[in-house]
């Protein structure tokens, strides 16, 4: 193997960030299959529409904060995040677990009619309407179908969010050559998995491209917190998750 | 700081 990783060991590595994505997915994938051609009605969609901008952010909240908590729960099954120190255990979550919650949904996003999983069904767009950031959604939803585009697999969406949590790019690690040397075993795992499924060659090159968007989005989605904040200070102080307000405020 | 990811990255994993 690259770097005297033996196959084994990134066998072993692949094996557990695996386990540790189909044990903590909210969903499983027949779960998903069964609900995928189950949509929103049109009365279901105006409903949506018709809510206050507060009310669908903090419901908005409330769904990104249970899948955050899914995406903690999967990071201490990796093996050596937990031996990480706790400073660059806690700056890899803050900054990574959103973009972890997008890499995942891309398993509930059906590309075939361009429907997210929300709220036990599937819906458009038009759904979120009224958050008053049609950039945002619009955006996320792009970005859902051109990870489907890419027709991972389940062993491949459980390593390329690995990858994405456990990345050096982040600011502020105190142990950097640790997270580096537990990031490219990773990515040597993925790159093995991917060139046995794909035909593609570039494959692999064609996922790492979505990183870019992945932390635009994430900054996207800040922006529009700190703008619905300035308009709704009560809102996020007193009905947003905890967690929430822990993570992106 | 990160008092309740603190606190979810302690409990133990069920």
């Amino acid at each position: 193997g690259p770097n005297n990783v033996s196959m084994g060991e990134l066998d072993r590595i692949a094996q557990n960030i695996i386990k540790s994505h189909l044990e903590t997915c909210q969903y499983t994938t027949e779960e998903l299959q069964q609900l995928a051609w189950q949509t929103h009605s049109y009365e279901e969609v105006k409903m949506f529409q018709g809510k206050p901008r507060d009310v669908l952010w903090q419901q908005c909240a409330i769904q990104i904060t249970h899948a955050i908590q899914y995406v903690v729960e999967f990071a201490k099954r990796i093996s050596g995040f937990m031996e990480l120190c706790q400073n660059d255990q806690i700056l890899l979550l803050k900054s990574g677990c959103l973009e972890v919650v997008l890499v995942r949904m891309c398993r509930a996003f059906n590309p075939l009619n361009n429907t997210v999983l929300f709220e036990g069904k599937y819906g458009g767009m038009q759904m979120f309407k009224a958050l008053g950031c049609d950039d945002l959604v619009s955006a996320v939803f792009d970005f859902a179908k051109s990870l489907c585009a890419l027709q991972l697999t389940e062993e491949e969406i459980a390593l390329f969010s690995a990858a994405v949590l456990i990345s050096t790019d982040r600011p502020w690690l105190m142990e950097p050559r640790k997270v580096q040397k537990l990031q490219e075993k990773i990515y040597f795992a993925l790159q093995h998995i991917m060139q046995k499924n794909h035909m593609d060659e570039d494959a692999l090159a064609k996922l790492i491209s979505r990183i870019p968007t992945l932390s635009a989005l994430c900054t996207l989605h800040t922006e529009e917190l700190q703008a619905f904040q300035q308009l709704h200070p009560e809102t996020v102080n007193v009905l947003f998750p905890p967690l929430y307000k822990e993570l992106f405020n | 700081k990160h008092k309740i990811l603190h606190q979810l990255l302690q409990n133990s994993t069920s």
